[in-house]
């Protein structure tokens, strides 16, 4: 079983995105998936078309009685997509880091929650809030990769920088190390602040950086519409193309670039 | 003197773009304008060449000592443009919820804070972080009027739905109504997703959208790398324009849309 987390703290650079679609391409290509949303803002949950206020049993629940969870198997629903599994998000997870606070222990929630499914899926998704807190540090805790989306654009580079310092200080305290690939999206070659912020990040981050794009294609606004992957909606559109080619570099270098 | 927030718990919705550009306005029309960043990952700190890791006073300092604060004067820094100024926001606001907890009366340190200011300036700004907790309440507890960015895209429609929901419940704390108004951005006529949105948004609340939109443009990107405001680099620029019609019009209303 394979481990996956997606993560940045800043919002909006495609998240939730490249869950969906790297998600959506193993499934389809016969590998059973978890997808976990681990934002109380629940946009993957909403994406398959649950509601992340209403829902009963969720990511929440295994932070609610550690030990005595509802069985994990009844936290993944099914969804319309053969091998897509989804373990959904509810809006009461942002009271999370208050309810927690300092107590001891709480980041390995999920790595053991995830553990008792290793025989039940090949890959699992995490799919991360855009904020520093409890969540995250469990999610990369339980990853054994690390896919970092950073939109091509001068604010997203800053905030990498950030990004890499916060991720430095939780892997200190991993025993395995994590290996991550920072993967630049929505990038629009029209735009001078995109071609100059690519340059940027191949210059700062040579060996973590993924060679190519995900360029900006107005098809993933289409397929979230829809709530299909975008390689269910066009396997043939440039962003499907762009996310099969990460998905192949990925497999194929076992483990980072 | 005016106290609105940005806010909105989805990411990259354009909070920070948002507040750049009204408080960019306003202090080229002479006006006295404060921008605060309440954001741990701190885009707008970014913005303007400040770093959120290692500035030493920000607004973190209000929520450390409370009453026996750094002169709110020392936490209000001069930007390059006249009338305009900030305070910066540092990482150590992600730290706040844990650290804070369920303490009582800690909603309230952001609006004592800005009253202390009131004969310093005539419009505050405060951009929220993509989550809801303790820093987007004092937000809401220290503004009257609240700007709500909503990308024209199917999954930033269900977070909006839940972000008033959430409203609701903070604001029935308050004794004084909070008016807001519905900002829909980035906006791409080509794309029947941004299309089909606006009409969504505008069916299910027609009398808090504003009745424009904010357009896609690319120059927002360039903006950021230069850190200008976007009327500061171009004033005729589609999304200056909209920006300044939006202005107009919460000015003209006296309060929401
Ligand atoms: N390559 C792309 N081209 C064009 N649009 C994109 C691309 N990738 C993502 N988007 C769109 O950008 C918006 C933000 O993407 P998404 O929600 O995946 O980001 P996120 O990082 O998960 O946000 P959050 O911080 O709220 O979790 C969505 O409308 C999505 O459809
Ligand atoms: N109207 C627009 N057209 C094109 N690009 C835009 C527009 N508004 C914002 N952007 C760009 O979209 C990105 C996200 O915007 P911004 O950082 O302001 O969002 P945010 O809601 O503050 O994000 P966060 O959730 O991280 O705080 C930035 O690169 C910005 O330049
Ligand atoms: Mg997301
Ligand atoms: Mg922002």
């Amino acid at each position: 079983m394979s481990v996956w987390a997606v993560a940045n703290q800043k919002g909006g650079v495609g998240k939730t995105t490249t869950t969906v679609t790297m998600a959506g391409l193993l499934a389809q290509r016969g590998k059973s998936t978890l997808m976990i949303d681990l934002d109380p803002h629940g946009s993957l949950t909403t994406y398959f078309g649950y509601d992340p206020d209403s829902i009963e049993t969720s990511v929440y629940s295994l932070f609610q009685n550690e030990g005595g969870v509802p069985s994990d198997a009844s936290l993944c629903l099914a969804t319309q997509f053969d091998n897509l599994y989804l373990m959904p998000a509810s809006t009461a997870l942002a009271t999370l880091d208050r309810q927690l606070g300092a107590r001891e222990g709480m980041g390995l929630v999920l790595a053991r929650a995830i553990q008792r499914l290793a025989d039940r899926f090949e890959h699992v998704f995490i799919d991360c809030p855009p904020v520093l807190g409890v969540l995250m540090v469990n999610a990369l805790a339980a990853s054994d990769r690390l896919l970092i989306p950073v939109q091509t654009e001068f604010l997203a580079l800053k905030g990498l920088e950030r990004m890499l310092r916060t991720l430095g200080m939780i892997l200190r305290a991993r025993r395995r190390p994590l290996s991550y690939i920072i993967v630049p999206t929505m990038f629009d070659r029209r735009t001078r602040a995109s071609l100059e912020s690519l340059k940027n990040l191949r210059e700062h981050h040579p060996d973590e950086i993924w060679k190519s794009v995900i360029p900006v294609d107005t098809q993933f606004r289409e397929a979230s519409r829809l709530g299909l992957p975008l390689t269910q909606l066009n396997a043939h559109s440039r962003g499907a193309i762009a996310y099969a080619t990460l998905l192949d570099t990925v497999l194929a270098s076992g483990n980072g670039g």
